[in-house]
Protein backbone atom coordinates (compact mmCIF):
# COMPACT_ATOMS: atom_id res chain seq x y z
CA UNK A 1 0.00 0.00 0.00
CA UNK A 2 1.20 3.50 -1.44
CA UNK A 3 1.14 6.44 0.74
CA UNK A 4 1.31 9.88 -1.00
CA UNK A 5 3.40 11.97 1.74
CA UNK A 6 3.01 16.34 1.51
CA UNK A 7 5.90 18.32 1.03
CA UNK A 8 5.69 20.26 4.69
CA UNK A 9 7.03 16.96 5.42
CA UNK A 10 10.12 17.88 3.40
CA UNK A 11 10.57 21.22 3.47
CA UNK A 12 10.05 24.24 6.20
CA UNK A 13 6.86 26.41 5.79
CA UNK A 14 8.24 29.63 5.64
CA UNK B 1 7.27 47.65 -12.09
CA UNK B 2 7.72 47.52 -15.86
CA UNK B 3 8.87 44.35 -17.69
CA UNK B 4 9.35 44.11 -21.49
CA UNK B 5 9.43 40.65 -23.28
CA UNK B 6 10.40 40.94 -27.51
CA UNK B 7 7.93 37.49 -28.06
CA UNK B 8 4.48 36.47 -26.35
CA UNK B 9 5.76 32.90 -26.72
CA UNK B 10 7.95 32.52 -23.62
CA UNK B 11 5.78 34.08 -21.49
CA UNK B 12 2.44 31.86 -22.69
CA UNK B 13 4.64 29.07 -22.80
CA UNK B 14 5.65 29.38 -19.30
CA UNK B 15 1.75 29.71 -17.95
CA UNK B 16 0.46 27.03 -20.32
CA UNK B 17 3.48 25.05 -17.94
CA UNK B 18 1.99 25.97 -14.88
CA UNK B 19 -1.78 27.17 -14.80
CA UNK B 20 -3.40 23.83 -14.43
CA UNK B 21 -1.44 22.89 -11.23
CA UNK B 22 -1.69 26.33 -9.34
CA UNK B 23 -4.47 28.32 -10.38
CA UNK B 24 -3.91 31.37 -8.29
CA UNK B 25 -0.62 32.37 -7.34
CA UNK B 26 1.58 35.59 -6.78
CA UNK B 27 4.49 36.87 -8.88
CA UNK B 28 7.21 38.11 -6.72
CA UNK B 29 8.89 40.94 -8.77
CA UNK B 30 12.12 42.22 -7.53
CA UNK B 31 15.36 44.22 -8.97
CA UNK B 32 16.83 40.97 -9.91
CA UNK B 33 13.26 39.44 -11.88
CA UNK B 34 10.19 37.82 -11.05
CA UNK B 35 9.49 34.41 -9.82
CA UNK B 36 6.78 32.41 -8.27
CA UNK B 37 6.93 29.69 -5.91
CA UNK B 38 3.86 27.56 -5.22
CA UNK B 39 2.34 24.53 -4.38
CA UNK B 40 -0.90 22.63 -5.87
CA UNK B 41 -3.84 22.30 -3.84
CA UNK B 42 -3.10 19.29 -2.19
CA UNK B 43 0.51 20.00 -1.29
CA UNK B 44 1.96 17.56 -2.90
CA UNK B 45 3.64 19.51 -5.52
CA UNK B 46 5.21 22.33 -5.55
CA UNK B 47 5.74 24.49 -8.82
CA UNK B 48 8.44 27.32 -9.19
CA UNK B 49 9.30 29.54 -11.57
CA UNK B 50 12.25 32.16 -12.09
CA UNK B 51 12.12 34.74 -14.80
CA UNK B 52 15.65 36.18 -14.60
CA UNK B 53 15.53 40.19 -15.54
CA UNK B 54 18.39 39.66 -17.60
CA UNK B 55 16.07 37.64 -20.08
CA UNK B 56 13.58 40.78 -20.67
CA UNK B 57 14.19 43.24 -23.18
CA UNK B 58 14.05 45.99 -20.39
CA UNK B 59 13.24 45.67 -16.90
CA UNK B 60 12.55 48.05 -14.18
CA UNK B 61 11.44 46.97 -10.92
CA UNK B 62 11.77 50.14 -7.99
CA UNK B 63 10.09 48.50 -5.51
CA UNK B 64 9.75 44.74 -4.96
CA UNK B 65 5.85 43.97 -5.40
CA UNK B 66 3.64 40.38 -4.68
CA UNK B 67 0.92 40.52 -7.55
CA UNK B 68 -1.59 38.00 -6.71
CA UNK B 69 -3.00 36.43 -10.19
CA UNK B 70 -5.45 34.10 -11.42
CA UNK B 71 -3.30 32.17 -13.54
CA UNK B 72 -6.00 30.97 -15.87
CA UNK B 73 -7.06 34.78 -16.26
CA UNK B 74 -3.10 35.76 -17.08
CA UNK B 75 -3.62 32.40 -19.97
CA UNK B 76 -7.04 34.10 -21.31
CA UNK B 77 -5.43 37.70 -22.01
CA UNK B 78 -2.31 36.21 -23.24
CA UNK B 79 -4.48 34.05 -25.66
CA UNK B 80 -5.11 37.72 -27.10
CA UNK B 81 -1.40 38.38 -27.76
CA UNK B 82 0.55 36.73 -30.97
CA UNK B 83 3.32 34.51 -30.76
CA UNK B 84 5.64 37.63 -31.94
CA UNK B 85 4.37 40.37 -30.31
CA UNK B 86 5.85 42.35 -27.65
CA UNK B 87 4.52 42.06 -24.44
CA UNK B 88 4.95 44.96 -21.80
CA UNK B 89 3.92 44.13 -17.94
CA UNK B 90 3.28 47.34 -16.08
CA UNK B 91 2.04 47.81 -12.13
CA UNK B 92 2.03 51.06 -10.18
CA UNK B 93 2.56 51.00 -6.28
CA UNK B 94 -0.64 50.69 -4.16
CA UNK B 95 -2.77 49.76 -7.67
CA UNK B 96 -4.94 47.11 -7.40
CA UNK B 97 -4.38 46.16 -11.10
CA UNK B 98 -2.21 45.04 -13.68
CA UNK B 99 -1.67 46.06 -17.28
CA UNK B 100 -0.73 44.36 -20.21
CA UNK B 101 0.20 45.75 -23.77
CA UNK B 102 0.78 43.75 -26.79
CA UNK B 103 2.40 45.10 -29.70
CA UNK B 104 3.03 43.82 -33.17
CA UNK B 105 6.85 44.02 -34.53
CA UNK B 106 5.24 45.96 -37.23
CA UNK B 107 3.64 48.64 -34.90
CA UNK B 108 0.74 48.53 -36.45
CA UNK B 109 -1.23 46.97 -33.72
CA UNK B 110 -1.27 47.79 -30.00
CA UNK B 111 -3.86 46.07 -27.71
CA UNK B 112 -3.84 46.71 -23.69
CA UNK B 113 -5.86 44.83 -20.81
CA UNK B 114 -6.03 45.43 -17.56
CA UNK B 115 -6.06 42.66 -15.25
CA UNK B 116 -7.64 42.61 -11.59
CA UNK B 117 -5.01 42.10 -9.43
CA UNK B 118 -6.21 39.30 -6.26
CA UNK B 119 -5.01 38.80 -2.54
CA UNK B 120 -3.29 35.96 -1.81
CA UNK B 121 -2.17 34.77 1.06
CA UNK B 122 0.95 32.32 -0.59
CA UNK B 123 2.50 29.91 1.96
CA UNK B 124 5.93 29.98 0.64
CA UNK B 125 8.37 26.41 1.72
CA UNK B 126 12.05 27.07 2.37
CA UNK B 127 13.92 24.65 0.09
CA UNK B 128 17.73 24.07 1.04
CA UNK B 129 20.48 23.30 -2.11
CA UNK B 130 20.62 20.05 -1.99
CA UNK B 131 23.44 17.42 -2.98
CA UNK B 132 21.11 14.74 -4.83
CA UNK B 133 22.45 11.05 -4.95
CA UNK B 134 20.98 11.31 -9.09
CA UNK B 135 20.67 13.22 -11.12
CA UNK B 136 19.51 12.47 -14.42
CA UNK B 137 20.05 14.67 -17.84
CA UNK B 138 17.84 14.32 -20.79
CA UNK B 139 15.43 15.36 -23.75
CA UNK B 140 11.96 17.02 -22.09
CA UNK B 141 10.46 15.15 -25.35
CA UNK B 142 11.22 11.67 -23.87
CA UNK B 143 10.01 12.26 -20.24
CA UNK B 144 7.08 13.38 -21.83
CA UNK B 145 6.40 10.33 -23.83
CA UNK B 146 7.47 8.39 -20.82
CA UNK B 147 5.48 9.58 -18.87
CA UNK B 148 2.10 9.29 -20.75
CA UNK B 149 2.89 6.00 -22.76
CA UNK B 150 3.03 4.52 -19.07
CA UNK B 151 0.03 6.38 -17.35
CA UNK B 152 -1.89 4.21 -19.61
CA UNK B 153 -0.96 1.11 -17.15
CA UNK B 154 -1.14 2.26 -13.36
CA UNK B 155 -1.18 5.68 -11.79
CA UNK B 156 2.12 5.83 -10.10
CA UNK B 157 5.47 5.32 -11.71
CA UNK B 158 8.99 3.88 -9.83
CA UNK B 159 12.51 5.61 -10.99
CA UNK B 160 15.10 3.81 -10.39
CA UNK B 161 18.35 4.64 -11.61
CA UNK B 162 21.73 3.19 -11.74
CA UNK B 163 25.03 3.67 -13.17
CA UNK B 164 24.35 3.44 -17.31
CA UNK B 165 20.59 3.42 -17.14
CA UNK B 166 17.07 4.78 -15.64
CA UNK B 167 14.27 2.79 -15.46
CA UNK B 168 10.68 3.54 -15.08
CA UNK B 169 8.06 1.41 -14.20
CA UNK B 170 4.26 1.16 -13.26
CA UNK B 171 1.57 -1.63 -12.79
CA UNK B 172 -1.94 -1.27 -13.07
CA UNK B 173 -5.35 -3.77 -13.89
CA UNK B 174 -4.62 -4.26 -16.69
CA UNK B 175 -0.60 -5.02 -17.10
CA UNK B 176 2.93 -3.93 -16.39
CA UNK B 177 5.07 -1.29 -18.24
CA UNK B 178 8.70 0.02 -17.72
CA UNK B 179 10.81 2.10 -19.85
CA UNK B 180 14.62 1.99 -19.58
CA UNK B 181 16.78 4.96 -20.92
CA UNK B 182 20.54 4.49 -21.58
CA UNK B 183 23.24 7.01 -20.67
CA UNK B 184 24.33 8.07 -24.32
CA UNK B 185 26.65 11.09 -25.14
CA UNK B 186 25.75 13.51 -28.59
CA UNK B 187 28.60 16.01 -28.75
CA UNK B 188 27.31 17.37 -32.01
CA UNK B 189 23.47 17.22 -30.37
CA UNK B 190 24.02 17.88 -26.60
CA UNK B 191 20.08 18.24 -26.50
CA UNK B 192 19.42 14.67 -27.16
CA UNK B 193 22.13 13.62 -24.84
CA UNK B 194 21.02 11.21 -21.65
CA UNK B 195 23.48 11.58 -19.00
CA UNK B 196 23.51 10.06 -15.57
CA UNK B 197 25.28 11.44 -12.49
CA UNK B 198 25.08 8.53 -10.28
CA UNK B 199 26.48 9.03 -6.52
CA UNK B 200 24.38 6.59 -4.54
CA UNK B 201 21.50 4.48 -6.38
CA UNK B 202 18.21 5.73 -5.95
CA UNK B 203 14.68 4.57 -6.34
CA UNK B 204 11.38 6.38 -5.86
CA UNK B 205 7.95 5.92 -6.36
CA UNK B 206 5.90 9.18 -7.71
CA UNK B 207 2.22 9.44 -9.08
CA UNK B 208 1.95 10.22 -12.63
CA UNK B 209 -0.65 12.51 -12.81
CA UNK B 210 1.58 15.46 -11.70
CA UNK B 211 4.66 14.27 -13.88
CA UNK B 212 2.16 14.81 -16.66
CA UNK B 213 1.60 18.02 -15.11
CA UNK B 214 5.19 18.82 -15.39
CA UNK B 215 5.86 17.71 -18.83
CA UNK B 216 3.80 20.57 -19.96
CA UNK B 217 6.40 22.87 -19.38
CA UNK B 218 8.59 20.69 -22.26
CA UNK B 219 8.06 23.29 -25.04
CA UNK B 220 10.22 25.45 -23.38
CA UNK B 221 12.89 23.32 -23.07
CA UNK B 222 14.79 20.49 -24.89
CA UNK B 223 15.94 18.98 -21.98
CA UNK B 224 14.76 18.61 -18.57
CA UNK B 225 17.06 17.34 -15.55
CA UNK B 226 15.52 15.12 -12.91
CA UNK B 227 17.32 15.19 -9.63
CA UNK B 228 16.58 12.87 -6.86
CA UNK B 229 17.80 11.32 -3.70
CA UNK B 230 16.14 8.64 -1.49
CA UNK B 231 13.47 9.67 0.79
CA UNK B 232 13.16 13.01 -0.42
CA UNK B 233 11.36 15.11 -3.59
CA UNK B 234 12.12 14.47 -6.73
CA UNK B 235 13.06 18.36 -8.58
CA UNK B 236 12.33 18.38 -12.50
CA UNK B 237 13.99 21.15 -13.91
CA UNK B 238 13.41 22.68 -17.32
CA UNK B 239 15.82 25.25 -17.82
CA UNK B 240 15.68 28.18 -19.90
CA UNK B 241 19.36 29.73 -20.71
CA UNK B 242 19.71 33.19 -20.19
CA UNK B 243 15.73 33.09 -19.29
CA UNK B 244 15.60 31.58 -16.03
CA UNK B 245 13.90 28.24 -15.41
CA UNK B 246 11.14 26.51 -14.20
CA UNK B 247 11.46 23.76 -11.30
CA UNK B 248 8.50 21.34 -10.18
CA UNK B 249 8.84 19.59 -6.58
CA UNK B 250 6.80 16.47 -6.16
CA UNK B 251 6.34 14.38 -2.96
CA UNK B 252 7.55 10.46 -2.94
CA UNK B 253 4.84 7.97 -2.31
CA UNK B 254 5.79 5.44 0.49
CA UNK B 255 5.54 2.37 1.32
CA UNK B 256 3.08 1.55 4.12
Amino acid sequence: QETQTRLESYFTVQ
Amino acid sequence: FEAKWDHASTLKKVIDAVKDLIGDTSWDCTNTGMSLQSMDSSHVALVHVLLKSEGFESYRCDRNVSMGISLNSMAKVLKCAGNDDSVTLRHESESSVVNFAFESHKEERVSEFELKLMNIDTEHLGIPETEYDSIIKMPSADLRRTCADLSQFGDSVTISCAKSDVRFETSGDIGTGNVRLSARGSSDKPETEIAIEMINPVSLTFALKYLNFFTKAAPLSDTVKLCMSNNHPLCVEFPMPEVGYIRYYLAPKIDE
